[in-house]
């Protein structure tokens, strides 16, 4: 650019309904790219730039915003609105997010997508509920050891296929009565439930089955006298169609305009994974 | 805006662009 025509970006309202259309495209982007944890929900748009419409037109929003976690697994279908936010009381999770977002013809395509997780403090947390017990590491034996027995439940009362750990999602170690509350996720393998020896030799179902489960295990009474009986619920989602991996076509041509099918999403990311774009919503 | 001497002409309500509104709460 000459000098002194620096490219300059506008400054809007973080409240203005299009500002707020933008943001929920962008965490509607993470929701869907995320294969692990929890989905979010927009709380509150922190800054908000856009930058001048470009040779190609359109013009680009790049944005700050706070999310929540929900209490929907990001394998449960269920549709973002009518998930409950996870409140102060049960250890909430906050989402900080950047985003670079294109609006062109009215269409919205994310070009930048970065979000890091984080609990609330536990000082937080004690403010508003002194005795409520805070999130647990998923590497706890503790945790492991409810988790293995709270799916063994599940399996055991299983008449159909043999389901398998995906991941741990959150735990809490409850002081009264001694028990230990853990999510999970699950996914069906090709082995029957009450007929399976060696669970390693299960393999996922080609037409992927997922389940989420919550368990509160109770710490066993010494003696063997009668304790709390272990809880688990689990809730099995609809299978999930076989994705076919696009195949080279020939007769393809390789001038004209672009697809404008979306690419495919990213393949599962390890915990505490960064979701970076380009990608179109 | 005309005002008699010694008083403040009145600014209107501060609208703050940026950060938005609370949905939920905050963490």
């Amino acid at each position: 650019a000459p000098p002194g025509v620096g490219l300059a970006y506008g400054q809007v309202n973080c409240d203005d309904p299009e500002v707020e259309q933008v943001a929920m495209a962008a965490v509607d982007y993470i929701n869907k790219h995320r294969s692990q944890g929890y989905k979010h929900t927009l709380n509150q748009i922190d800054k908000v730039k856009v930058w001048p419409p470009r040779p190609t037109g359109g013009e680009v929003f790049e944005l700050e915003i706070d999310t929540l976690e929900t209490t929907c697994h990001v394998l449960d279908p269920t549709p973002v609105v009518n998930c409950s936010v996870r409140p102060l009381r049960y250890h909430a999770v906050e989402g900080d997010c950047d985003f670079r977002v294109l609006k062109q013809d009215g269409q919205l395509f994310v070009l930048f997508a970065k979000c890091d997780s984080s609990p609330d403090s536990a000082e937080d947390v004690r403010k508003v509920c002194p005795d409520c017990p805070l999130l647990a590491p998923l590497n706890n034996t503790g945790v492991a050891n409810a988790v293995d027995a709270a799916l063994e439940a599940f399996n055991a009362n299983n008449s159909g296929s043999y389901f398998q750990l995906v991941e741990i999602t959150r735990a809490q170690i409850v002081p009264l009565p001694p028990a230990t509350y853990v999510e999970f996720a699950v996914a069906a393998t090709d082995c029957v439930a009450k007929e399976v020896t060696d669970p390693a030799k299960c393999n996922l179902l080609a037409e992927k089955q997922y389940g989420f489960c919550r368990a509160t295990i109770y710490e066993k009474v010494l003696g063997g006298g009668p304790g709390n009986a272990d809880e688990v619920t689990c809730t099995v989602f609809p299978t999930q169609p076989v994705v076919l991996q696009p195949q080279p076509d020939t007769n393809t041509p390789t001038s004209g305009a672009a697809s404008a099918a979306p690419p495919p999403p990213p393949a599962n990311l390890p915990a505490g994974a960064k979701v970076v774009g380009p990608l179109v919503v | 805006k005309v005002v008699q001497p010694g008083v403040d002409a009145a600014t209107g309500p501060l609208v703050r662009p940026c950060p938005g509104r609370i949905r939920h709460f905050k963490v």
